[in-house]
């Protein structure tokens, strides 16, 4: 499934989802 | 203290501002104010001086592994001067409106890969990226795998072979590869009045 560096970079990072911070409001 | 007092009078984000700030990025002025009201929120969870310092921005991301929260924080402040300023917090954030020019997105996102700021991303920083994520993860993955799907990736994405992936090699793949932006946008940003309405007790303008 994550045969792709940035595919799973861009799935498994919370580092780079910056959705928390609306997630914390 | 005076001087405290004078400083934070110095970062309120007057009427002005919220136009200008509004004609900058995607938000409308009621937006931008809506958005201060997270700032605010943020700018206060430890140290309540109106500025987003990195363990303010640590605590809002979940304790997010140092690699990605220190590449985060260092866009966010376009001054380098250690924290962010509302202003700066939404020229991030207009980024990753739904309405953004794609190229925004694609040209965020290069940013964000290239950890050494190169100007390229190269494979020791991918390889930096994915074991974070798997530590961070519990995950356990042998060198060999780990070295297999970087070498894929890069098979992929660096068309001339140098061995790191330019802005231009990034755009094309990107581009083939759409679900890699997916991150980019964050759907609050088209409703951020809503989530938001304490925005209307402070309002200085009705859009």
């Amino acid at each position: 499934k994550f045969f792709n560096a940035f595919e799973f970079i861009s799935s498994m990072s919370s580092g780079f989802d910056l959705s928390s911070l609306f997630e914390s409001k | 203290c005076f001087d405290c007092r004078r400083r934070r009078s110095t970062q309120t984000c007057q009427h002005p501002d919220l136009t200008r700030l509004a004609h900058e990025s995607q938000f409308s002025v009621n937006e931008v104010e809506a958005l201060h009201e997270l700032f605010k929120k943020l700018s206060c969870s430890i140290i309540d001086d109106g500025l987003i310092h990195k363990e303010e921005l640590r605590l809002a991301l979940f304790q997010a592994p140092n690699l990605f929260l220190d590449r985060v924080f260092d866009l966010f402040d376009e001054k380098k001067n250690g924290v962010i300023e509302f202003e700066e917090f939404i020229h991030v954030l207009t980024v990753f409106h739904p309405s953004a020019p794609i190229q925004e997105k694609i040209d965020f996102a290069f940013r964000l890969y290239d950890l050494r700021q190169t100007g390229f991303i190269e494979r020791e920083e991918v390889h930096q990226m994915v074991a974070a994520i798997l530590k961070e993860s519990d995950m356990l993955l042998s060198d060999e795998l780990l070295t297999m799907i970087i070498d894929k990736t890069f098979a992929d994405a660096d068309s001339d072979k140098d061995g790191k992936i330019s802005k231009e090699e990034w755009r094309v793949y990107v581009l083939e590869h759409p679900s890699l932006l997916k991150n980019m946008t964050l759907p609050y940003l088209k409703d951020v009045t809503t989530a938001f309405p304490s925005f209307i007790f402070n309002t200085e303008v009705e859009d």
